[in-house]
């Protein structure tokens, strides 16, 4: 992979959303890579709606929490996904009112993605943005700066928040992905967290996947 | 924010006493670690629960510790009438080593009743003491049991004693945090409890910065006021720790594209 890569300086990602008192940070997660591949493919970035995906995946658990390869299955089944504008964020369940007529983007299926962080970041740097779920132990009281949790206490099989790969770097010699969340832009470096790449850390590997848009 | 039903497999669930009392032992054994004997604190109650996911478990214990009498006035930790104290702990066993992630103990200033003993595990009805903890820590599991230490560092940060003027100048940067973020709580209590929320994680804050090995800075953010259980109930997606849903296919790598 090229030494670094930002997706965020090319465009491909919106401004970083607030999830609110709600455990949504799947759909947010699997919305964010879908504004990249379809950015990637179509040319046009479109914010898009997690609350569609809170409301009308069925399998998921709304705001007690999902998972990306469900919502990507829902977003097939139901036949794309609608903008933020016409399908707004409210933060709790409420009945789904998705229209089908109103779909500004589809995906034609998802894929599992290495957990070779090497290969992790050549994909991203070719492909876009990538879904990831990652342990959030410290993320609680994260400022700044890149996070790198010694591994006992950052237990990649603890992984309970979902998050966005846009990026990856160096900053002074330290080895760093950018990560997109979804709790506001009063939360960490503008709403990104920013994690050590290259040791696994907090399992940011274990879980990487991506919607397919031909 | 609504609970989260419980279900069999990697979530959270309800245990009994003796899968209890392995993780139990291992916690009071740290706790009670490089003390003499007779000076050791005893177990009287643990209650818990465990999340299991791959190869390891997470216990979630509170535990009624018992502190033997203190006869030397200037080396007791607790007033006399302090001996008994609430823990938290948590305690991850992995291929069947254990190790202590949290430690979190207070004094228990009314009498404790209805406690059963370790080995019935009978739930403590007890009023814990609304105040700082300064022995909220995460701690170093013991070098036989993980290939990782932090013991050279830890013991340091859980016995320095908190400075004289800690209440003062937590109250000053609670007030600060509930300007910047606009908090507002509905009572007196409330305010004092979000308050005693608040120092002790600026205490966890500090460790885990004393723990982290990147150039990170951890402290004061919005979610400061919320406690650890509050703020993986309301923001984080104990989901994922399932099994993956829908199964996906590899992607080819690009460089075999």
């Amino acid at each position: 992979p090229p030494p670094e890569w930002d997706w965020r300086k090319k465009g491909a990602v919106t401004k970083v959303k607030d999830q609110g008192m709600c455990g949504s940070c799947w759909a947010f997660s699997v919305t964010g890579n879908v504004e990249g591949q379809w950015f990637l493919k179509q040319g046009t970035l479109l914010s898009l709606s997690e609350q569609e995906l809170l409301d009308c995946d069925k399998v998921d658990k709304g705001c007690m929490g999902g998972l990306p390869s469900n919502a990507y299955s829902a977003i097939k089944t139901l036949g794309g996904l609608e903008t933020e504008d016409d399908y707004s964020y409210r933060g709790h369940l409420q009945t789904c009112s998705f229209n089908a007529e109103k779909a500004k983007v589809y995906i034609n299926d998802s894929v599992e993605l290495s957990q070779n962080e090497q290969k992790l970041a050549a994909w991203l740097a070719e492909k876009g943005p990538i879904s990831v779920a990652i342990n959030a132990f410290g993320m609680q009281f994260y400022r700044h700066g890149i996070s790198h949790p010694l591994r006992p206490l950052c237990s990649p099989w603890l992984i309970d928040h979902a998050v966005l790969l846009v990026g990856y770097g160096n900053r002074s010699a330290t080895p760093f992905w950018a990560i997109k969340n979804s709790w506001g832009t009063d939360w960490g470096e503008e709403g990104y967290y920013y994690l050590y790449r290259g040791s696994g850390a907090c399992g940011v590997n274990i879980m990487a996947s991506s919607a397919v848009v031909n | 924010a609504p609970k989260k039903p419980r279900a069999a497999g990697p979530q959270a669930r309800e245990l009994a006493s003796p899968e209890l009392l392995a993780p139990a032992r291992f916690a009071l054994e740290m706790y009670n670690r490089g003390r003499a004997a007779g000076t050791r604190a005893a177990l009287r109650a643990v209650r818990g629960r465990v999340r299991r996911a791959g190869r390891g478990s997470l216990y979630s214990l509170k535990a009624t510790l018992v502190e033997p009498p203190c006869n030397d006035p200037t080396v007791c930790q607790l007033p006399i009438s302090k001996k008994t104290l609430l823990c938290s702990f948590e305690v991850l066993d992995e291929l069947g080593k254990h190790m202590l992630l949290r430690r979190d103990c207070g004094p228990v200033d009314t009498k404790v009743t209805g406690a059963g003993t370790a080995q019935d595990a009978g739930r403590a009805q007890v009023t814990p003491h609304v105040g700082f903890s300064p022995n909220s820590s995460l701690l170093e599991p013991s070098p036989d049991d993980t290939n990782e230490t932090f013991s050279s560092f830890l013991p340091l940060l859980n016995k320095d004693p908190l400075p004289q003027d800690f209440s003062v100048k937590m109250a000053s940067i609670f007030k600060e945090f509930v300007t910047t973020y606009n908090r507002t709580y509905d009572t007196k209590e409330e305010a004092r409890w979000r308050m005693s929320v608040f120092a002790n994680n600026m205490v966890r804050a500090q460790k885990i910065q004393a723990l982290d090995t990147g150039t990170a800075r951890y402290g004061v953010t919005k979610f400061s006021d919320l406690t650890e259980e509050e703020f993986r109930t309301i923001y984080l997606n104990p989901l994922l720790q399932e099994e993956p849903g829908r199964k996906m296919r590899l992607a080819k790598s690009v460089s075999s594209l």
